[in-house]
């Protein structure tokens, strides 16, 4: 199944 | 000293439940310019962004910046309160350790105020997300209620639904255990209702797969406007739009799916 991706990835530089 | 004020307190209602499944608390940025309350859900999947303009209230004034952190549930709880026609108003001094919820009935005859402390957000703090303004491969505007249909139907076959774009229209896919499903939808040549027309706007065709329980949960600000705008493009989040009214919009970000 596809994995799920977080959208702190995309949007938060932590 | 922050107030706003609402006539129809059932636009805050409806925001509330566009929110409530995926946020149980958030910090509510009230500024000269308006409200806006940005998010990510628990599992930080994805990304609620709230706006609400200061123009669009029937009253508002906001002398300083504030940050109120709050409750969904409770602010719910007290938004279940108000009338249908009732006006909601809200109230907080500087550096305010609770809100005031003002309804008053359109007689004027009832005035009821709920207060609720605030809550102190002390955990990650995420600021504002300069989310990005990029031209997206596809934008689709469709009915809500059909986007809502079309998520709860798919949702009974899998756990993701694939979005597939192209010029002709948007082709909606879930398979799963017992089967497979396909809802495609064309672009409409001319419908005789703008609330009831599939637009696309393609630069190139994508295909992405978006997990069925968060866009189960973006459905619910439906009732908030008759179209809802998608906006896609390959390995980027979906950002899914519900204009609320002339006061602003929800948007929802919801990261793709990959396979392993």
């Amino acid at each position: 199944a596809p994995k799920q991706r977080r959208i702190r990835e995309f949007f938060v530089k932590w | 000293m922050f107030e706003a004020r609402l006539v129809q307190s059932a636009i805050l209602k409806k925001v509330l439940d566009a929110i409530k499944d995926l946020l149980t608390e958030a910090t509510f940025e009230c500024s000269d310019s308006g409200i806006q309350v940005q998010a990510m859900d628990n599992a930080h999947v994805s990304l609620v962004s709230l706006n609400l303009r200061s123009d669009g209230f029937d009253k508002y004034r906001c002398d300083r910046n504030l940050s109120m952190g709050m409750s969904i549930a409770s602010m719910t709880k007290i938004l279940r309160c108000a009338g249908a026609e009732d006006t909601v108003t809200l109230r907080a001094v500087d550096n305010p350790e609770n809100i005031m919820f003002i309804f008053e009935s359109p007689n004027k005859e009832k005035l009821a105020e709920y207060e609720m402390k605030l809550i102190n957000m002390d955990q990650e703090h995420l600021g504002i997300i300069k989310t990005k303004e990029t031209s997206y491969s596809c934008v689709v505007k469709m009915p809500s209620q059909e986007f809502s249909r079309i998520c709860r139907d798919l949702s009974q076959f899998g756990e993701s639904i694939t979005f597939a774009c192209s010029k002709e229209g948007i082709k909606f896919s879930a398979s799963g255990d017992f089967g497979q499903a396909t809802v495609k939808l064309a672009q409409t040549a001319d419908a005789d209702k703008e609330e009831e027309a599939v637009l696309v706007t393609m630069q190139e065709p994508v295909k992405l797969t978006f997990s069925c329980r968060y866009l189960n949960c973006f459905v619910k600000a439906g009732p908030l406007c008759a179209q809802v705008q998608l906006s896609m493009s390959n390995d980027v989040p979906l950002v899914c739009e519900y204009k609320i009214g002339d006061i602003g919009h929800i948007r929802y970000y919801l990261a793709p799916k990959i396979d392993d």
